[in-house]
């Protein structure tokens, strides 16, 4: 029960470090 | 057992190759994960992992303008605040935080907190089932899924729900993408976990 929030803490960590280089990029 | 050759690092990778080298554009890639919640053996899909790109052509991307203010200003605090969830910091001298949270990546953030259980959705019905390939605002729109009249309110055109070994892999595009055999088996081969 717990792989869930799990994957959702390293997607969402992925996603809002991806989104802060493509701002810089931009 | 198969699952442990599938962990959170291949599975990453593996959205990202079937997203980057598809031909066709699409915006974002999930995977939602089969686990069995009870003794009826009721199982749910709940989210696995996610790989967003994003639009491809920045002009015909929904910006800011046409959300309220009020709207935008309440992504950017939600932004702040999983910001400061993730680095453990409450202040952030994070200038992406301010920039314009655009509704492609609003909706991909909001399918974190989404499961689907006994068959429920677009993922639900495709998983241990055949791939569900809708295409068109107006599908979408018609769509007995939440998720896909939502996602068609956040500007998609095209979703996919593609069946695997112990989930379901889905697409979404802000494009108009008709239905191919190709990208159902390159799924079938990046996500078969069984051999």
């Amino acid at each position: 029960a717990s792989a869930v929030p799990q994957a959702r803490k390293a997607s969402l960590a992925r996603f809002l470090e991806k989104r802060k280089e493509r701002v810089m990029n931009s | 057992p198969s699952t442990s050759l599938f962990n959170q690092e291949t599975l990453q990778q593996r959205l990202q190759t079937l997203i980057e080298g598809a031909r066709e554009s699409w915006t974002y890639a999930i995977y939602w994960q089969s686990s069995v919640v009870d003794f009826s053996g009721a199982s749910t899909l709940g989210w696995g992992d996610g790989y967003y790109k994003g639009e491809e052509d920045k002009g015909k991307r929904k910006t800011a303008s046409s959300q309220s203010a009020a709207e935008q200003e309440h992504r950017k605090k939600v932004l702040r605040e999983l910001n400061s969830l993730i680095s453990g910091s409450s202040a952030s001298a994070d200038d992406a935080v301010d920039e314009e949270v655009t509704d492609t990546e609003w909706f991909f953030l909001v399918s974190m907190t989404q499961s689907f259980v006994n068959g429920s959705g677009l993922p639900g019905q495709a998983f241990n089932s055949v791939p569900i390939w809708v295409t068109g605002k107006e599908r979408l729109a018609g769509s007995s899924c939440e998720r896909a009249r939502q996602g068609q309110v956040f500007g998609l055109q095209t979703m996919v729900c593609i069946p695997s070994a112990s989930g379901v892999v889905e697409l979404g595009s802000t494009e108009l993408i008709f239905q191919n055999s190709d990208l159902v088996n390159k799924v079938r081969v990046l996500f078969n976990f069984n051999n």
